[in-house]
């Protein structure tokens, strides 16, 4: 058996015209959550613990795509979810269609452990939320200026936009069209990076 | 989305996925983050977490198909997020981050860039986005 190990991520596909003051951002915000998490397991915290907190770190800040900082969906509005695996008897639990629940994989984790299911959606997962007496906030706590932006974009292109942000200071999706690089029939500067 | 994945000093491996899902996506759109065996997996092997596109990735079974390859193939952690990341996706874009029992951390991703980071009980600890 090894040692402890640890990976975060914050999404896949990025810009590759990010401005160096992003990737900077999103690094800083890795290594934190990193060192969290280490010093979570040098204190021997079980696995699935350090997992549950170091997720809970990233949802609250508006970063990437989770919790504050969420995608928005065609009304506007903001529908997470998550899901969280104990790997000893692959215990596991699963959320969606979240909107007040502050960090949705801590709900996930209570329908691991409070539930005898192993996934609850929408109005089953908000009405649990309400009865676990976990942390509700109003929709807009999740929801950034950026967002906005980028479903307003969204939407003039006709378009879903996967995992991905446009980078700011690109209003229109044409600023990229010499990039060879496709995604989605759409040239990659339409995406930028969670 | 965001993922975690950790094994402990004892081996045991967990994963968390977590995502606000697609811009502007239909109202009750259901990605692959919840899915257990698509976003996200764990069990005595080890633990992953998916990002990218959900379609694709729950099409994949991505995560569980890891863990698959890793106990029928016999791969070591790294050959076999490669092997998923090659052969499992249907040109789709995705990324994963995955921990093993051994305390070995991989990641494979098959697009422009992955925001991650990982670090490992002997001193490792790396933080990246690009190839």
């Amino acid at each position: 058996m090894g040692g402890w190990a640890i990976a975060v991520h914050g999404g896949a596909g990025v810009d590759p015209n990010l401005p160096l003051e992003r990737q900077e951002q999103a690094k800083q915000l890795l290594t934190r959550c990193l060192n969290l998490g280490i010093s979570a397991l040098r204190s021997d915290l079980p696995a699935i613990d350090v997992v549950e907190l170091v997720v809970k770190e990233l949802e609250t800040d508006p970063f990437f795509n989770s919790g504050r900082g969420s995608a928005l969906n065609e009304n506007g509005r903001v529908e997470m979810e998550a899901s969280i695996m104990d790997g000893p008897k692959r215990r596991c639990g699963a959320v969606s269609g979240l909107s007040t629940v502050k960090n949705p994989i801590s709900l996930a984790r209570l329908v691991m452990d409070k539930s005898p299911h192993s996934y609850l959606a929408f109005s089953g997962a908000e009405s649990f939320a309400r009865q676990q007496g976990v942390e509700l906030v109003d929709n807009d706590y999740f929801i950034t200026e950026e967002n906005v932006g980028m479903l307003k974009l969204a939407k003039e292109a006709n378009t879903i936009l996967f995992d991905y942000r446009i980078p700011l200071g690109m209003e229109t999706c044409a600023a990229g069209v010499d990039s060879p690089i496709q995604m989605n029939g759409l040239p990659i500067s339409v995406y930028a990076p969670e | 989305t965001v993922g975690c994945v950790v094994v402990d000093s004892q081996g045991r491996c967990a994963a968390a996925t977590s995502t606000g899902g697609l811009m502007n996506k239909m109202t009750g759109r259901i990605g692959d983050s919840p899915l257990i065996g698509a976003g996200t997996y764990a069990c005595d092997l080890c633990g992953v977490s998916c990002t990218g596109e959900g379609e694709a990735i729950i099409r994949g079974t991505l995560a569980r198909e890891v863990a698959a390859v890793m106990e029928y193939k016999g791969l070591g952690l790294q050959d076999a997020v490669d092997f998923v990341i090659k052969n499992r996706l249907d040109e789709g874009k995705a990324g994963l981050i995955a921990v093993s029992n051994k305390g070995e951390v991989a990641c494979g991703f098959n697009c422009c860039g992955m925001f991650r980071g990982s670090a490992t009980e002997d001193g490792f600890m790396e933080v990246g986005i690009w190839d």
